[in-house]
């Protein structure tokens, strides 16, 4: 464990609970993309089946049982919660996320490091998490305005990926860990994909105005 | 070796 994987563990779990506390203070889930939450919730439920097989650490474990737990009470809230649920935006939300889903199931069987049930299915979601905040990007475009909390949660969970990208750097200095190319192209792929929106955000910070983002 | 597929990160 070095600064740079703690700080990007640290940044996903702060996104988690900015998205968290925007719909429990808000009751509101308005800008939030359900598609890309379900497709977190597929994330981390295929790529933690090693919960049950082996035992890393106790941080490990800690951690891998709070991002599925969390995935699923957040799509359980936008799908079912009887307040917040009037606030989604559905006609927004439109990407066809399952589409992604079948590329990525298609890629992980053609590209993995070994193949098995497990090994399969973490590439599947190495894949899926690289494109999973496309429907939330989407999302944030169509409606223009962002509110502080939706753009906050974005931000932290951009930051997540470029700390594990500085991470997979000090580790290959200081250990002589390969990180697996698998990893490694996707998290670069994610990272990029959220430039754009980085850009914007700083933009609006620098400025102290209401992040907008250009239709 | 165990840690060869092992996945430390999460």
């Amino acid at each position: 464990m070095n600064v740079f994987r703690f700080a990007g563990d640290m940044t996903h779990l702060i996104s988690i609970l900015v998205l968290l506390l925007k719909i429990y203070t808000t009751k509101s889930c308005s800008g939030i993309s359900l598609k890309t939450q379900e497709l977190y919730a597929v994330v981390f439920v295929t790529r933690y089946l090693d919960l049950v097989t082996d035992f890393i650490s106790v941080y490990n474990t800690v951690m891998k049982v709070v991002f599925i737990s969390s995935s699923l009470a957040i799509v359980w809230c936008i799908r079912r919660h009887k307040v917040v649920r009037r606030s989604y935006d559905k006609e927004l939300d439109t990407f066809r996320h399952w589409l992604l889903v079948g590329a990525c199931a298609v890629l992980a069987l053609v590209v993995h490091e070994k193949f098995s049930f497990q090994e399969v299915c973490w590439a599947f979601s190495i894949y899926l998490e690289a494109v999973a905040i496309l429907p939330q990007l989407v999302l944030l475009q169509r409606s223009g305005n962002v509110d502080n909390l939706t753009g906050q949660y974005v931000f932290f969970l951009g930051a997540y990926r470029a700390f594990y990208i500085l991470n997979w750097i000090y580790r290959y200095y200081s250990e002589q860990h390969f990180t697996r190319w698998i990893s490694c192209v996707s998290g670069i792929v994610q990272t990029a994909l959220y430039a754009d929106f980085f850009y914007y955000y700083f933009i609006s910070w620098k400025n102290n105005s209401k992040l907008q983002l250009p239709a | 070796p165990l840690g060869n597929l092992l996945h430390d990160e999460l």
